[in-house]
């Protein structure tokens, strides 16, 4: 028997489990930096998504509450309506009472996707639903230590990722933990000195603005930026993605990613994957372009090689490198 | 006091040829983008 390594293009998405009703009924959902609604599909949900999903079986729990409240959300992959509603929520050991959270009844985009709702882990402004986010909860009932939240994103094995609440585990990382101070309180987006390859500033010239965002898989900057890193690169484009050949991986320069004076290098085998036709592509995508501020979304892509710490005691992110 | 949960890095590979083709179709788009595209209010 002949094997052969399979590469693992799709395989981006990081879920975990929670558990919400009593008695408890489990979700596999995304734990989100990029927005602030939790949402599980309702049984009364009639998309074609919420076929081959999870459902939460409100009449079977003892603790649930409806509301009147609808709310839609718009996702850059799809978007969903549905009803607020309130229950327990427990993510591990965790449990947030009387937690506000959206039902779903209609989606569009989210179709075949490999989890069955979204944990928005945002500050409060970026609820649709109106309510408390869960992490807020959290901190108000006293459940957690401390008010932080980090994530290990494994770069090659299917497990042995997490995220942990209530502080921080440094055997995930090595070296020194660096903070960033948000530009703003209420969204995780810090300010970005510069990107550069081979000591060559390449965009984010004049400084910029980073998301750090554990619900994005690839890295997304301008187009027209982001074109000049992949003709830097000497990509190709095929479709949509830009690809190398993947004999030349090991070549290609490293980006570096510069953010209150220290480089975050991003190595091409991070940027860089293999996929099953046995191309390489690479993992950047376009964002529309802002007029006023240059955005870069620092996603999964990016905290593969660096653990991420979300501090809301300080209002900062800590970035260091992962193990 | 560290609360620990355990993600999954998801392995669609195991998926039906054809439900990847249609989360190929979705990436091209999307490429699991979950950043909110507009803010709440806004509509």
């Amino acid at each position: 028997i002949s094997t052969h390594p399979l590469g693992n293009i799709e395989d981006m998405v990081y879920v975990g489990n929670i558990t919400i009703g009593t008695p408890p009924q489990k979700f596999q959902v995304v734990f989100d930096t990029g927005s602030s609604d939790l949402w599980v599909p309702s049984i009364s949900c009639t998309s074609q998504f919420c076929s081959s999903h999870a459902l939460f079986r409100h009449l079977e729990s003892s603790t649930y509450w409806p509301t009147q409240k609808t709310f839609s959300i718009e996702y850059g992959s799809g978007r969903m309506k549905g009803v607020v509603a309130h229950d327990t929520v427990r993510i591990g050991d965790l449990v947030s009472n009387d937690q506000q959270f959206g039902l779903s009844l209609e989606h569009s985009g989210f179709k075949g996707m490999p989890f069955d709702g979204i944990l928005g882990l945002n500050y409060p402004n970026f609820s649709f639903t109106g309510g408390t986010p869960i992490f807020d909860n959290l901190m108000n009932q006293g459940a957690i230590s401390e008010p932080v939240f980090a994530f290990y994103l494994s770069k090659s094995k299917l497990e042995g990722s997490v995220v942990m609440f209530g502080g921080v585990d440094k055997s995930y990382y090595q070296g020194a933990l660096n903070w960033v101070p948000l530009i703003q309180a209420g969204d995780w987006r810090v300010h970005m000195d510069r990107i550069s390859m081979e000591g060559q500033v390449i965009a984010c010239s004049g400084g910029c603005e980073a998301i750090v965002d554990t619900g994005t898989s690839l890295i997304h900057g301008p187009r027209r930026l982001l074109n000049k890193i992949l003709s830097f690169i000497g990509a190709t484009p095929r479709g949509s993605k830009h690809y190398v050949s993947c004999s030349a991986v090991n070549t290609l320069p490293s980006i570096d990613f510069t953010i209150n004076g220290i480089n975050y290098t991003l190595p091409a085998q991070a940027y860089a994957i293999k996929d099953s036709t046995g191309d390489c592509y690479i993992f950047f995508k376009q964002i529309r372009a802002s007029r006023t501020t240059e955005t870069w979304i620092l996603s999964d892509v990016f905290l593969r090689q660096y653990f991420s710490v979300f501090d809301r005691g300080n209002d900062r992110i800590g970035l260091a490198q992962a193990v | 006091c560290i609360v620990k949960i355990p993600l999954t890095r998801v392995n669609i590979m195991r998926k039906t040829r054809s439900e990847k083709n249609m989360l190929n179709d979705f990436l091209k788009k999307h490429a699991y983008r979950l950043y909110l595209t507009s803010s709440p209010g806004s509509n």
